[in-house]
């Protein structure tokens, strides 16, 4: 599967991108935490577009921004 | 108070309900 780049979400519209985007996000968010894997990729879809692309490129900032998301879905569940 | 709708969750092949809160 080819990467996502800038260019292939700019010539889509706002619901595809956010839909192009979680669609990458969460195989990878699944193999950390696949049982609140929707949950943390619905939470990090809220981010801007340019940050998510990021974290496509990069596994550390993926996975730091995942366990953010662990911690405040834990929080909210409290 | 809590919103039991949060956060808005994504399912593979199904479209994202999240983007009325961007």
């Amino acid at each position: 599967q080819e990467p996502l780049t800038a260019s292939m979400l700019a010539a889509a519209p706002l619901k595809e991108q956010k839909q192009l985007l979680g669609e990458r996000l969460y195989p990878l968010i699944q193999m950390l935490h696949p049982v609140v894997a929707g949950k943390i990729t619905g939470m990090l879809l809220e981010i801007d577009n340019s940050e998510l692309l990021h974290m496509l490129e990069s596994p550390e900032s993926l996975h730091a921004k995942v366990e953010e998301a662990v911690a405040v879905l834990q929080a909210h569940q409290a | 108070g809590t919103n039991v709708n949060w956060p808005p969750e994504f399912c593979p092949g199904v479209p994202w309900k999240g983007l009325q809160n961007i």
